[in-house]
């Protein structure tokens, strides 16, 4: 159930240009990307691909963005998809497919070219289509157990190993992994990663649109989630997801934006004592299952200090949150912890409603990307450029157009999520006090009953009362 | 409820998990969407695959042979402005109004229900021994003037926030009926000025019970809706 597009890595709106092209590139073909793919893979020459989404054209390409001559440029038009074993400068088991442009030896040695014979005649690895021994990169065509190795211009030295990282290794990962961007794409128990934006095997909610900074690239593990440790769908159908072993680097990294009596963004820095929820019901301790399961284990999450029963923010939500005492309550946001002065006179504030707002926040308060407002997917807007032109509505900045009384809002990326507000608050409003306290009146005086009139609502039939069973 | 009686309230609507288990209220505010409560859900993303609201019956768990329940899926899941405490679930298709199940009306934009207004509380959840805990349980309370309830929290009422006052008899919402209905009659029809919010304490006789004011949340529900 592996995609052909699993050997790929995926550059967006990217196109390689080689100036001249020799040898020529093919002429384009009708296909999707996988079968583009494909036909790459069965190719000796193709390394690289672009594949136009509109027109669902792909031309194989016998360079990648490494090769002599070819520089990358943008594109709307075109996704560049290219061999990962030609672009990794890690390598896979034993590096037999690594097909880097590393030309050292782990001693810092030159490697001597594999068509020559001088320094070090040999007539055991001559260059062919197949084996990939070009120029003078380290490769492994014997399988040696430490990797990619060469022949050196050393007279002294006749080959030596290229000390080249696995990828495992390559790349480590801090805290959670959250920001972990590696290239490792198996999980712990060896099965490939399934690409996450594809939906086959497994159908999953994590589509690399609408999460741009989550990293979700090809199939290199990830942690969108806020789970234990990166993770990924499995290429086997019996198995939906699996963690994947990546090495956690020796450093903790600082955390940033630590705050006790207020908090800033989204709260992961807040490190108060505040247990208790805006409703005034206690929090579950963190090193406790009970009343309400869960998998943020304190020992687990060292970096988002989940000490006692204090509000925390361990996944990116929009606030410190924690789960409460109450057994039909699962979880709270503590909002009653108050946001840093000094976050509220930053620029990103509205007054009003917001109807003026022309910043470029363009992400909405859970961190999902706003559609554009001249888009018609994932949703058809009934607001738009064309039907509001007076209100500024660019790109996909949060705007307000209609006077939402909740602020500026857009768009999303999400397709079941049609609109949302922004993660924009109100500035400071009369007085400087915050807590609802806006420079915008909410609530109008008591209408007189009579005033108000309602449609087919609210009406019951008295008669039905309760009757015993 | 606590201090309640059996009645009706065909607009409150019970939500049920994949075990079909009561957990929260909620208010048919149209054929295809209910109201209710942020916290009964773990997160604005929260898979609601398994999830049901059960409407037309007193009962809370009715027998199969119950002529008028109607089960639907809810099929996703909207949150409300940051400080509403607010959500709206859309359901799979329309509810079927009938003598059972009506909709409740929603207030004009930042209306304020007059001091006073005796409005009433409907829910299936605990009674703690005060009534029949396997029926809708239907308790009234009077609505508590602005100022009057903020001075008694000490300055902690929001304007988002409208209270009822507390009655010695002990009278108020409790544990799974978080999210259900405050409704309040005006001008002869049954307004949702009220959601039902969680809190440490159930139907306290010393404090003033919260809800979130809906009124404030009007333009936004018509906007999902119409979205």
């Amino acid at each position: 159930h592996r995609s052909p597009l699993n050997d790929f890595q995926r550059l967006r709106a990217t196109e390689l240009l080689a100036v001249p092209t020799d040898p020529p590139a093919p002429a384009p073909e009708q296909g999707s990307a996988e079968q583009c793919a494909q036909r790459c893979a069965a190719s000796m020459q193709c390394r690289a691909f672009h594949h136009d989404r509109q027109s669902q054209l792909c031309q194989l390409l016998p360079w990648t963005q490494h090769s002599p001559n070819v520089h990358v440029q943008k594109n709307i038009h075109y996704d560049l998809y290219q061999k990962k074993d030609y672009l990794r400068d890690c390598i896979v088991a034993d590096g037999t497919s690594y097909r880097g442009t590393r030309a050292t030896t782990e001693k810092g040695l030159r490697c001597q070219h594999w068509r020559a014979t001088t320094p070090h005649d040999h007539s055991r690895f001559l260059p062919s289509l197949r084996n990939g021994l070009e120029e003078n990169y380290c490769r492994n065509p014997d399988r040696d157990k430490r990797g990619p190795w060469c022949y050196t211009v050393d007279p002294n030295v006749r080959h030596q190993s290229c000390g080249i990282k696995k990828c495992e290794d390559a790349v480590c990962m801090s805290c959670n992994g959250e920001e972990y961007r590696g290239a490792v794409d198996h999980t712990e128990s060896g099965t490939e990663c399934q690409r996450w934006d594809l939906q086959h095997p497994h159908k999953h909610p994590y589509h690399p649109n609408k999460y741009p900074d989550k990293g979700l690239d090809d199939n290199y593990c990830r942690n969108p989630d806020s789970s234990e440790r990166p993770w990924c769908y499995t290429t086997d159908p019996g198995r939906e997801r699996e963690y994947c072993r990546i090495r956690l680097c020796k450093k903790r990294p600082r955390p940033l934006n630590v705050t006790t009596g207020c908090f800033r963004g989204r709260g992961e820095g807040y490190r108060g004592r505040v247990n208790v929820t805006v409703s005034g019901i206690h929090c579950q301790r963190w090193d406790a299952q009970t009343p309400h399961q869960h998998h943020f284990l304190p020992e687990k999450y060292p970096c988002k200090d989940l000490q006692e029963n204090y509000c925390r923010n361990p996944d990116g939500s929009e606030a410190p949150w924690c789960f409460t005492t109450r057994p039909s309550v699962r979880v709270a946001f503590c909002f009653h912890i108050r946001r840093c002065p000094d976050e509220l006179g930053a620029e990103e504030c509205y007054h009003g409603h917001g109807e003026h707002y022309r910043g470029h926040v363009s992400k909405t308060r859970k961190g999902i990307t706003c559609q554009p407002w001249a888009a018609q997917a994932p949703h058809v807007p009934q607001i738009s450029p064309v039907t509001h032109p007076e209100a500024h509505l660019e790109e996909n900045y949060c705007r307000n157009p209609d006077n939402d009384s909740h602020g500026p809002w857009c768009y999303t990326m999400d397709p079941r999520t049609p609109f949302d507000y922004c993660a924009i608050k109100p500035c400071l409003g009369v007085g400087g006090c915050r807590g609802g306290a806006s420079d915008v009146p909410q609530l109008t005086p008591a209408l007189p009953a009579d005033v108000v009139t309602f449609q087919q609502c609210g009406q019951r039939d008295e008669r039905l009362q309760w009757k015993g069973r | 409820i606590i201090g309640g009686q059996p009645g009706n309230s065909p607009w409150t609507v019970s939500i049920r998990n994949r075990a079909g288990v009561h957990f929260c209220g909620g208010s048919l505010v149209k054929e295809q969407w209910v109201i209710s409560m942020r916290q009964c859900f773990s997160s604005c993303d929260a898979d609601l695959v398994g999830y049901k609201v059960q409407l037309g019956t007193l009962f809370k768990d009715p027998g199969p042979g119950d002529p008028d329940q109607q089960t639907i899926p809810i099929e996703r899941i909207a949150c409300g402005p940051a400080e509403s405490q607010l959500v709206m679930l859309k359901l799979v298709r329309p509810a079927a109004l009938n003598r059972r199940v009506a909709l409740i009306c929603l207030p004009p934009e930042r209306y304020v229900v007059p001091a006073g207004t005796v409005c009433e509380i409907a829910g299936w959840g605990e009674t703690r021994g005060t009534g029949d805990s396997t029926v809708l349980n239907v308790a009234r309370l009077p609505v508590l003037a602005h100022g009057e309830c903020h001075a008694a929290l000490r300055g902690r009422l929001k304007e988002s926030e409208l209270c009822t006052a507390p009655l010695r008899a002990g009278v108020g919402a409790c544990e799974g009926d978080y999210g259900g209905p405050l409704a309040c009659l005006t001008a002869d029809c049954w307004v949702l000025e009220g959601v039902i919010t969680p809190s440490r304490v159930c139907a306290r006789t010393d404090q003033p019970a919260l809800f979130i004011r809906v009124s404030l949340y009007v333009d936004w529900i018509h906007k999902v809706m119409k979205m």
